[in-house]
């Protein structure tokens, strides 16, 4: 369970460091 | 007022649009024109891309997200949508703005025509060329499209354009026939990120050949370019950068008229970043490639034989290295501090001096 969480965590954490780079300043 | 109007019809319009629908029986005559209206009305707010309008935004958008979600929504706002998507501003937008178009996007490709995705793929080929178009517009416009193309892919399920793989695999490919050019490099980086989010690892083995391809030579260069840099000469990337006084001063300055070659090898490394950082059953290939980025095992240029391959990690943080001991001290103080425990490692969003990528180099030699 802990190394199931670990990995949903790091799987989200680059979902989200993807999506960052998405964006462009105004 | 117009906040505030956003924000509650943002919150209600779609649920009581939707008992509204399933109620009447004039669904033509009663919720079409309602939401018509309605769009035509909000669409000004997702065409404005100034900071000022970023609640309004986010409102509006939050709206276009909840409408999406119901399939009888699609017609009132599908092709306005597809418009903004391809609009040059489309991503100066805020994160949670792009959450909610992350959610529209997905509702919006469908199997019809004109928000297919086989339109969207059509759409990257309509890179207008020729006599009279520069060949500096050209790659920008190339690399809006495929900024947008990676962006629709990021907001669909995993695997759900499997059967299109080969077709993304070849669009990819004719792009890398280009010169390489640092913008559109950077765009077909952070393409690829999206193509490991979205591809299951066994569907993967195709693009093994490009990714690695392309990761290993900007690393190449990235190493040439740091070579040439600590020997004096004046023809690499990160000299050019100092003659262009972008990367001589403040480290810790995020401006985003950094050189455009910075920000590629900035998304290199993220994209290096993620393939260490995924878990080994998401991407169990990679470890065929591993050894050339990391070792376990920290190597000695004195003890090890002259003809050991050393990681890409080990040289670069060396080459890295030296460049930071003929700095000024301040600049130490100024890198961004890398924790091993945070996955991915980078997280910074531009570079104004190749230095601040030291860190993360070093962080992978340390693990």
């Amino acid at each position: 369970t802990t190394m199931n969480s670990i990995k949903e965590e790091t799987m989200s954490e680059i979902e989200t460091s993807v999506l960052e780079d998405f964006v462009e300043s105004w | 007022f117009s906040y505030l109007a956003l924000s509650v019809l943002a919150e209600h319009a779609a649920t009581l649009l939707d008992i509204v629908y399933n109620r009447t029986d004039e669904k033509d005559r009663v919720v079409l024109p309602f939401l018509q209206n309605l769009v035509t009305n909000v669409m000004p707010y997702v065409r404005t891309h100034v900071s000022a309008n970023a609640p309004s935004y986010r409102s509006a958008s939050t709206l276009l997200m909840n409408i999406s979600q119901y399939s009888y929504t699609r017609k009132a706002w599908k092709k306005e949508a597809f418009e903004q998507l391809f609009d040059v501003a489309f991503f100066q937008l805020d994160i949670i703005a792009l959450r909610s178009w992350k959610i529209i996007v997905d509702n919006m490709i469908t199997n019809e025509r004109p928000t297919s995705f086989r339109d969207v793929m059509t759409k990257i080929n309509t890179v207008q060329t020729g006599l009279f178009v520069s060949k500096e517009h050209e790659y920008e416009q190339r690399a809006m499209l495929v900024k947008r193309f990676a962006f629709v892919i990021y907001a669909s399920e995993k695997d759900q354009y499997n059967r299109q793989l080969p077709e993304i695999l070849e669009r990819i490919a004719d792009l890398l026939k280009l010169p390489q050019v640092p913008i559109l490099h950077t765009q077909m980086f952070l393409f690829l990120r999206v193509l490991l989010l979205r591809i299951s690892t066994k569907n993967l083995i195709s693009l093994w050949p490009i990714l690695m391809t392309e990761l290993i030579q900007v690393l190449l260069q990235l190493e040439q370019d740091l070579i040439s840099d600590l020997d004096g000469e004046v023809k690499s990337h990160v000299q050019r950068m100092v003659t262009n006084d972008l990367a001589t001063t403040n480290v810790s300055n995020t401006s985003n008229a950094s050189n455009p070659a910075l920000k590629m090898y900035l998304y290199a490394c993220k994209l290096l970043d993620v393939l260490l950082a995924m878990p080994y059953s998401e991407l169990y290939h990679f470890q065929l490639f591993r050894s050339a980025f990391v070792t376990d095992e920290y190597i000695n240029d004195r003890k090890s034989p002259i003809d050991t391959f050393i990681a890409f990690s080990i040289r670069l943080s060396k080459l890295l290295e030296r460049k930071l001991q003929l700095m000024s001290t301040s600049i130490h103080e100024r890198l961004p501090i890398i924790k091993n425990m945070n996955r991915p490692l980078l997280r910074l969003r531009t570079i104004t001096n190749i230095i601040e990528l030291y860190p993360f180099f070093n962080c992978l030699t340390q693990m």
